[in-house]
């Protein structure tokens, strides 16, 4: 079992790596990926040697190479459709987000309850009714979605969620969710960050 | 030095305090806490003796003490204005946001560079200039502040932030901000929330 604070850190060297391959670079040194990611050079030894050997002294580590490498740690080698569910401003938000092609997750489909908002379209996709998710998903096969509605309506949208098949949430409402025991939630609040920060900031300690 | 899962945590604690504070609730059990929060009553009573003692046996925490000490604990005892740049999806969907109030976060001022958005209303506020940035935190005198721009504006406003006397950036856009030793910048990326939930679902353990 990876610890999460590894996890977070190789989701970092993962969106920096795959910047540095669409621009053609081939090989990267523990400095250079401290200067891209903020995350210092030792502890990027430190979290590849957890996974085996990679770089070569001097001649630093394969970009390619180390793609693969954390791709599969984490299993996401294989493209991951996901569910959206809230067509609102947080919901644009995270369709125009511009990595989520080259972490190989793709919104698949967006879903919301306004019959205003149902049939228009949203980024590249086209607002599906919440009513239709179950058969919507029969096609899709997603295993993880996004909640993105009002705190009021996302236990209701979870359990259509869990009935839907998927089995992993990313829970932006404000609320804690009650799911069966074969459902993962992670629960996002950037009030936590702003606090966290804050409490860095007035103790002038480092992050 | 308290570790950021720790502060992480008392976040959360935070937020459902505050939210049983306005039903009036005023004591609560460290299992109320758990099924409200998502957290483990063990570790709701392992993080509380960090900080002394607090509950009496059978008759439970007091609501109101807790949250005087977890406020202090993150220094957000007092009100803190907070800066905003960026006008767009991710900056609607923050100032909507519900709790803001209630961890005394007060979203002062938003800014933005398109002159169709300036000067429009957006949330309680109206868009400013961004050029006007270091004349109006002049007025609000806030140390933390948000980015919610593009990754390739995101450094020249981090720049303008810091000379208009921030020392604590919430960063949403995907790049690596540079900023001088006394200034603390927190990432914000829901995509590495996403493979952290995707690593649990195919690995089936607990997050
Ligand atoms: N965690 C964070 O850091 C963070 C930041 C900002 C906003 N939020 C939260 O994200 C959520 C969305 O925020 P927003 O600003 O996009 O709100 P919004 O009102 O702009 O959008 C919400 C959308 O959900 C839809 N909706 C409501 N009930 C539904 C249902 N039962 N089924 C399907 N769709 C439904 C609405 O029609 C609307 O389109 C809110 O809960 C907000 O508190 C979280
Ligand atoms: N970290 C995450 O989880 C997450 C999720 C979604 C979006 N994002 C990121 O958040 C940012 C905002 O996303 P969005 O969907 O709101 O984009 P958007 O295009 O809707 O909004 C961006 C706003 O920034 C303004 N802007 C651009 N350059 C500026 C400058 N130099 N000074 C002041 N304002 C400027 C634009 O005029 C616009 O109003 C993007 O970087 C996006 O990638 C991050």
């Amino acid at each position: 079992r990876v610890p999460i604070p590894t996890l977070e850190r190789l989701a970092t060297y993962l969106r920096v790596l795959l910047d540095l391959n669409e621009g053609g670079v081939e090989t990267i040194s523990s400095q250079e990926m401290e200067h891209y990611s903020g995350i210092s050079a030792a502890q990027f030894r430190k979290d590849l040697s957890y996974f085996g050997e990679f770089g070569k002294p001097g001649v630093g580590y394969s970009v390619p190479q180390l793609i693969e490498c954390i791709e599969r740690i984490l299993h996401i080698d294989q493209e991951q459709p996901i569910l959206l569910v809230g067509a609102g401003n947080l919901g644009a938000a995270l369709v125009g987000y511009p990595n989520f092609r080259a972490h190989r997750f793709r919104i698949a489909a967006v879903f919301d309850n306004n019959f205003v908002k149902i049939g228009r379209p949203f980024g590249e996709l086209v607002i599906e009714d919440i009513a239709r998710l179950k058969e919507v998903n029969a096609q899709i096969g997603a295993k993880l979605a996004i909640i993105a509605v009002p705190a009021s309506a996302a236990q209701t949208v979870a359990d259509m969620l869990v009935e839907a098949g998927i089995t992993g949430i990313l829970n932006f409402a404000p609320t804690v969710l009650k799911v069966p025991p074969h459902v993962f939630v992670r629960n996002v609040s950037f009030l936590q960050e702003l606090a966290v920060l804050s409490y860095h900031v007035a103790e002038g300690t480092e992050i």
